[in-house]
């Protein structure tokens, strides 16, 4: 099936969202 | 574990898990479990940074400590069943480097960008007296065209000059010999 792949800067961004914290 | 609503999920999910060896003690399977400790699990983007950010750097830690990030179910191991016919690919670096080379190379992993379907097991950071490893555990050390590949992705990942030496350990010789690298 398809893999989700994401990529180092796409993750980095993901950093400082709300949800992440 | 399982994402969040909203939340990025990742294709797997994984633990973080935290070692640090009591200076004096012998190395054994028996003491090495017992030093290990789960630090979290997570399914998505947004709760493996919700984890990491409140961890300390690797930079940061003690001599003999390791971070071990393993998808979930697979303990790190070597005698765990996804491990036991696996191996790992061994990068030393000089102090000072292990944080931001452990970080590049958990992303790569948690976004799938090694391209080995499930052969990837997990990373170690080891943080030592003189240099720190990270490593890379995949679960069939035989197979030589996957070990390359995993060789080269994290030969790009990490940004490593070409002249970098990355040997590649299969898990029985560290049964073998006892000893990690």
């Amino acid at each position: 099936g398809t893999r989700i792949i994401y990529e180092r800067q796409f993750l980095m961004n993901l950093r400082d969202s709300p949800l992440a914290r | 574990v399982k994402p969040g609503q909203g939340e990025h999920q990742l294709q797997y999910s994984y633990c973080m898990w935290f070692s640090k060896r009591t200076p004096g003690n012998k190395a054994s399977s028996t003491n090495y479990e017992q030093n290990i400790k789960t630090v979290g699990c997570f399914a998505s983007v947004e709760q493996f940074w919700a984890l990491y950010t409140h961890l300390a750097r690797p930079c940061d830690l003690t001599s003999s400590s390791d971070y071990h990030l393993f998808k979930q179910g697979i303990k790190p191991m070597w005698e765990d069943e996804a491990n036991k016919s696996g191996g790992k690919w061994i990068v030393r670096l000089r102090k000072g480097l292990a944080s931001r080379l452990w970080e590049n190379l958990i992303l790569a992993m948690l976004g799938e960008q090694f391209m080995v379907g499930d052969e990837i097991c997990g990373a170690v950071v080891s943080i030592r007296f003189a240099e720190d490893i990270i490593s890379i555990w995949n679960r069939t050390s035989s197979d030589v065209t996957i070990s390359l590949r995993i060789r080269d992705t994290l030969r790009r990942v990490l940004n490593l000059p070409p002249n970098t030496i990355m040997e590649y350990k299969t898990h029985t010789d560290s049964i073998k010999d006892n000893s990690s690298f």
